[in-house]
């Protein structure tokens, strides 16, 4: 179903730093209920892909829906997509809207 | 929308 998002990017971003370097706010039970994209660190993995920016709400992460997450169980899930080995990426389906 | 209005702010995560 994420894919049938209107106006839903999705973006690979390559594990080339040793950060993400994102950081989100919001999550199921809040008043952004899905988590939105409020910092981009300089040299991180996020900042060297160059398609992520500020504002953008994430809808998924490796297909993986986080409508209906709370705030910590999104944060873990893309902490999670970032330490493991088996995957040298994350896909993050992006939308620009709230 | 009102109840959207009580909902409280998120903490925000560095990841």
């Amino acid at each position: 179903p994420g894919l049938l998002e209107p106006m839903s990017t999705l973006v690979r971003v390559p594990k080339s730093a040793n950060t993400l370097g994102i950081a989100i706010e919001g999550g199921a039970n809040t008043r952004q209920p899905l988590p939105r994209i409020v910092t981009i660190q300089r040299g991180g993995s996020a900042h060297n892909c160059g398609q992520l920016k500020v504002g953008q709400v994430i809808l998924e992460v490796n297909g993986i829906s986080l409508r209906g997450r709370e705030h910590r169980e999104a944060a873990c899930l893309i902490a999670e997509a970032f330490k493991t080995k088996e995957k040298e990426y994350i896909d993050f389906l992006i939308t620009e809207f709230n | 929308r009102e109840k959207r209005l009580t909902l409280p702010p998120s903490e925000i995560t560095l990841l």
